[in-house]
């Protein structure tokens, strides 16, 4: 899953043409093709190799899934039966994600703004947390389906027969000088040996903050062993800012057109 | 105007004896034969030439085609104009100058998916609808 390739994908179709485009062509094609994508104008991300990230890789994931189908459906191609997906994703989209995937208009994946780990104290639990800008999701989407996705390395020899418990926790509300006030989204037993991507059903958290954005406090993960011992996401082998950038930790929401119209005031 | 375009083609027509003396029979208004009809055309956009490579992923470009050629009344075998538009051009038959222009454009249009980085480094898939021309005809 770590190359990157765009093999076969909208390459130069053969028999087509190719005429380089005069200045004043290049730039009305782009306004043309700019407002049917609907955009204001030309985005310009912070890339420093965000083309190799683990959200673009499975969003790339994603959009072979669906380009592949796109092509059957125009040419006409015996229809696969919708419950079993047109190629069997490497391992980063799921089955359940490819389901996600055909009753969305929209998928977006988010890249994680913060990354906090606090230090080991008596009274303080150790714990990393995570946080999403969700401002700028366009009007009219909403969100069907969102997951929270951390990647588990293999641990050391000094965990290999435990088992962990991990904890995710929606922030509910900050407190200056003690732990802040958290809302427990899902609890899961792994084995410490365990290796590969964490999916966590983060849509009614999500949904929450995209209609109050004040409420988006972030996440928290913990880690505790089988002894009760809290240990630190790094050493359970959860991958955080500083590992792959193939493994990074974000977040993806699926998106559908909101039926719901609300009627301007007569 | 009708007599004067007729009066005008018979003029052609001495012109060009040996195309008359084949008979070409009916008078096709849309003279399509003549001109370009309205039909597809093939257009590749390539989203690197437009040097969008850093904020597309996918796809590298597309067949996108777009719509060209002529058009008139009354339509030929590309008629799909809404009634509507056949009664406004036979209440203007008094006035000939104000029937509606028809235009050639696309009829048939699908969707394609898009992925893409927004301003903040988000990634975005998208399926737009109307991306790509699939047929074309006489509006």
């Amino acid at each position: 899953g770590s190359h990157y390739s765009l093999e076969g994908i909208g390459e130069g179709q053969p028999g087509f043409v190719h005429r380089r485009l005069r200045t004043h062509e290049k730039r009305e094609m782009q306004k043309e093709i700019l407002s049917v994508l609907g955009l204001p104008h030309r985005p310009r991300p912070h890339l420093s190799h965000g083309k190799y990230n683990s959200a673009p890789l499975f969003m790339l994931d994603l959009y072979k899934t669906l380009s592949s189908e796109e092509k059957s459906q125009v040419e006409g191609a015996l229809e696969r039966p919708q419950s079993v997906p047109a190629t069997r994703s490497p391992p980063l989209a799921t089955y359940q994600e490819t389901a996600f995937l055909n009753d969305a208009d929209m998928v977006m994946s988010f890249v994680n703004l913060v990354e906090y780990d606090r230090e080991l104290s008596p009274q303080r639990r150790h714990h990393k947390e995570f946080k999403f800008n969700l401002s700028q999701i366009p009007e009219g989407e909403a969100i069907t389906a969102a997951e929270f996705r951390l990647y588990k390395e293999c641990v050391s020899q000094a965990f290999r027969n435990d088992t962990f418990m991990l904890k995710v926790y929606q922030v509910v509300k900050e407190q200056p000088d003690r732990e802040a006030d958290l809302f427990l989204l899902e609890s899961r037993r792994l084995w410490a040996s365990e290796e590969g991507w964490l999916e966590f059903d983060i849509t009614a958290t999500s949904n929450l903050w995209v209609m109050s954005p004040v409420h988006n406090l972030g996440l928290q993960v913990s880690v505790e062993t089988s002894s009760g011992q809290t240990i630190s996401c790094k050493d359970a082998g959860l991958v955080g800012r500083d590992g792959a950038l193939e493994k990074q930790p974000f977040m993806v929401a699926f998106f559908k057109v909101s039926e719901v119209h609300i009627r301007s005031v007569r | 105007s009708a007599g004067g375009k007729r009066r005008h083609q018979n003029r052609n027509r001495s012109t060009q004896p040996q195309e008359a003396s084949r008979g070409s029979g009916q008078t096709d208004y849309n003279s399509s034969n003549q001109k370009t009809a309205c039909k597809r055309h093939e257009l590749y956009v390539s989203f690197r030439e437009l040097g969008w490579q850093d904020w597309i992923i996918a796809p590298e470009g597309y067949a996108a085609n777009y719509c060209d050629g002529e058009c008139s009344f009354p339509l030929n075998g590309h008629m799909n104009a809404t009634n509507h538009a056949i009664v406004q051009t036979l209440v203007h038959l008094m006035n000939p100058e104000n029937v509606p222009k028809p235009c050639c454009a696309p009829t048939k249009l699908h969707a394609i998916s898009v992925l893409f980085f927004d301003d903040n480094s988000n990634v975005i898939l998208k399926k737009y609808k109307n991306m790509v021309v699939r047929a074309c005809g006489c509006h």
